[in-house]
């Protein structure tokens, strides 16, 4: 559920509990167990940024568990995301049309 | 501007909520990416899969399309010259309009186009991410968008693989429009045009559930826009404060200071992701970047408006 108005993040037991639903329902699984320990560690961490961004909003925006809780935010942007886009608009000066402009 | 927007709410404009990164799923354990091997997240340019449909760039294609089929009634003239096509022309979002001109019965929806613009995407990197501008050039390049059934998605892109010269083109635009940075001009063309393409900030995202998001430049940075989003309507929501005004007090309608203008936007990571695909950030504060490439396309050429001279 979300953060909005909860204690400071769940206790490590609770937290492998959490953990547990989110893959349940997530349908995540983990090959090896070192890696489902680092995937635990991602998971506490989004919990703990989450909760930052709970409390830095300025409307009615919940943050919690989403499908993306297991990921690292630099996992998140390449799935995700698309290059970052910065500075002005672009100047679109390519010639537009081809030749077959009009037929269509 | 009406006070409020939802273009979900008119049959066949919006499509359903697609997922950007489910590939087709190969046999394999599920990694946290998703199974073993799949081509996860090279599919950058917003697209459902496997049936690519509307996403935030086709359905701003698709939309007007749409609006245009239904809005007003059909003439021979005009509709069918500019489709050149018999009946059963899928816009995407499944309305036909047959020969006679009368709008017809609704098709089961199918889809436009995605695959094309990443093969034939003018600077081949599709796969890497595409911009806005960059698919509707393809789009204008090409002289029109093949259907998804003549041009199937394969699930990876080959840039110099465009076969578009080898399709019958199903839908095409006159042009394509950059709005101005202003969040008034957009609700306004939004609201008398239809869907917009967006560009913004996703930092924010990964953790969202529900409601609408308020952030600051410094927690939502407006200059570094990473992904686009369709821009489907805009309303307004009682706030925290506004909720609990109201349980102490008697005001029937909410207090303007306690109701926070919001926009409603189309995402492209499946349903059960934010409010059924969708997510809301504050209108009027130029929130994560909305502002920064808001794009949509023209069907019909310019009209001439009569010249206006100016007072010497």
């Amino acid at each position: 559920g979300s953060l909005r108005g909860q204690d400071p993040g769940p206790q490590p037991l609770e937290l492998k509990e959490v953990f547990t639903l989110f893959q349940i329902r997530y349908n995540r699984s983990y090959s090896h167990p070192a890696e489902h320990a680092r995937r635990l560690d991602i998971f506490a961490r989004n919990l703990a940024k989450a909760q930052q961004l709970q409390e830095e909003d300025l409307g009615t925006a919940e943050f919690g568990v989403t499908p993306f809780s297991d990921l690292t935010e630099e996992e998140f942007g390449q799935l995700y995301g698309h290059q970052r886009v910065a500075g002005e608009a672009p100047s679109v000066s390519q010639k537009v049309g081809s030749e077959e402009w009009g037929q269509s | 501007v009406p006070p409020t927007c939802d273009w979900r709410k008119e049959a066949g404009i919006i499509s359903s909520i697609r997922n950007q990164v489910s590939a087709p799923l190969r046999p394999g354990p599920i990694q946290p990416w998703g199974r073993e091997g799949e081509e996860r997240g090279k599919a950058c340019i917003p697209f459902p899969h496997p049936h690519p449909s509307t996403t935030s760039k086709t359905a701003t294609v698709a939309g007007p399309w749409q609006q245009r089929a239904t809005s007003r009634p059909c003439g021979p003239s005009n509709t069918i010259s500019l489709w050149k096509s018999p009946c059963k022309v899928w816009l995407g979002e499944g309305t036909c309009v047959t020969e006679t001109g009368v709008p017809g019965a609704r098709a089961p929806t199918r889809s436009l186009l995605a695959p094309e613009l990443l093969d034939c995407d003018r600077c081949g990197n599709g796969c890497k991410g595409g911009f806005v501008w960059d698919a509707f050039l393809t789009v204008l390049n090409n002289s029109g968008l093949a259907s998804d059934k003549d041009y199937p998605f394969k699930g990876n892109s080959k840039p110099h693989r465009c076969l578009a010269k080898k399709h019958k083109k199903v839908a095409w635009i006159q042009d394509f429009i950059m709005l101005q940075p202003c969040e008034q001009s957009i609700a306004r063309y939004l609201a008398t045009q239809g869907p917009i393409t967006v560009t913004i900030n996703m930092k924010l995202l990964q953790q969202y559930q529900k409601g609408v998001i308020k952030a600051t430049p410094t927690t939502c940075d407006p200059q570094l826009v990473d992904h686009s989003v369709l821009l489907v309507g805009f309303g307004k929501s009682k706030s925290a404060e506004g909720r609990q005004a109201e349980a102490v007090s008697s005001w029937s309608h909410p207090h303007p200071r306690y109701s926070i203008p919001y926009w409603i936007l189309k995402n492209s990571w499946g349903a059960n992701w934010g409010e059924e695909g969708y997510f809301r950030l504050h209108r009027g504060s130029n929130t994560c970047g909305i502002t920064k490439y808001p794009f949509t396309a023209r069907l019909d050429k310019p009209v001439k408006k009569h010249q206006v001279s100016c007072p010497p």
